[in-house]
């Protein structure tokens, strides 16, 4: 179980802290708006009203003890800086920092945030690689050439083998690694093993290759 | 080749552009201020500065021939709402908007809108994934209960065999679906294969437990 703060509960902020508090972590969430608060209030067990001015803010509120904190705050850029530089000088072991532009991200890497996250560009890669091959719905990079690529069975592979969509190990530039089948996970299929319809599939690829895949978007 | 559209070239939106021009597609973007169009144009080739008031907007654009169009404005929902209904009133056969609120994305849900995108809770749930088990850089959901991580061999699985870890199939709570050594990608890896120092590994997990993998942060 993991101690989280948040600082700062727009939607960026109060996602990370209710989703991490769903998983049954300790979330501690601080905003200095009472609207935010209050709708945070539902949600997350210990939410405080605040705005974080010295260490001994940080330490009085016990969020020095804490395994990781979010700095969530978005527009206000020198509030950003300056709450991330407090909560490390108070010890906090792992500060993660939301940037709003590259230079705020460039400056929060110079002052020591562990992490650095830019929401809107990250979504939008997301989006952009799910539109690059339309049918992957999600992703992991393996490495800068190779991914596993999450995709629903098109209609055309249905009934036919890994074996005979080159999607087996004899074939290297696609391998399905796992097919999600309902509630069955099968790892590492056999070539041939045939697909029904709904399957799931995981296929480790070349990204070079990617719009070699014979999908159809749905 | 997709063609695509992004109206509104905010950091989201010209995220997704840039992100697709760079793997070749056609995209075509258009926002309503100056300064983002001039940003973008170092990026994009065409890049249009407008706002779309009528359908006969978007035919003169050709906007009307595209795959698909994301429309990426943000605050103003009204501006999102109208430009999303001229688009679908255009015939774009998949548009893509993005919403600010939960309101907003039911209402451009009614209104015809093929995709929803919440481009900072999406990342906020990409950040608590990642915080949740230190370690886990990406994850691939395959079905609510059963997910794909990506994670960095910690130092004490180094030497150790897929078997000794309890990653191999013969135990199905977790299992090893792929190693990335390097250059070289290992798909379905024998119960016998060795960590290596620097190995990143693709592990199928109960998500319920995921706190049990033997991880710890580096
Ligand atoms: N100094 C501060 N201390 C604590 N909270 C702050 C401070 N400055 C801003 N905040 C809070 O941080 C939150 C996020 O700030 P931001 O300006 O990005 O708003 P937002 O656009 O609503 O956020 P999001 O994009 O996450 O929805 C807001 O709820 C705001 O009240
Ligand atoms: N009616 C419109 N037509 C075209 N572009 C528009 C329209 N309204 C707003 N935009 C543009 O959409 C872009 C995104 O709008 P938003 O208000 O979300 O700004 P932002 O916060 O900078 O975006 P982001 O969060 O993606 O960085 C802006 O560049 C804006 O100029």
């Amino acid at each position: 179980v993991q101690q989280v703060a948040v600082i700062g509960l727009g939607r960026f902020g109060l996602t990370v802290a209710r989703t991490l508090a769903g998983w049954g972590h300790e979330v501690y969430g601080i905003d200095c708006e009472e609207e935010q608060v209050q709708h945070a209030k539902d949600e997350l067990t210990h939410v405080v009203q605040t705005e974080l001015y010295d260490v001994a803010d940080v330490k009085e509120l016990g969020l020095d003890e804490v395994d990781v904190a979010v700095v969530a705050i978005g527009a206000d850029i020198e509030a950003s800086i300056l709450t991330m530089t407090l909560l490390l000088e108070a010890g906090v072991r792992r500060v993660i920092t939301r940037a709003t532009t590259r230079l705020h991200g460039i400056i929060l890497q110079r002052v020591g945030a562990h992490d650095v996250i830019y929401p809107e560009e990250s979504s939008g890669e997301m989006l952009a690689r799910s539109l690059r091959a339309p049918g992957i719905t999600e992703h992991i990079e393996l490495s800068s050439q190779v991914g596993i690529n999450k995709l629903l069975a098109p209609d055309e592979w249905v009934g036919h083998t890994l074996d005979e969509l080159r999607l087996s190990a004899a074939d290297p530039a696609f391998i399905a690694l796992a097919i999600q089948r309902g509630d069955e996970t099968i790892a590492a299929p056999a070539p041939e093993e045939r697909i029904r319809d709904g399957d799931v599939l995981a296929v480790v690829c070349q990204e070079s290759k990617l719009d070699e895949l014979p999908l159809v978007a749905r």
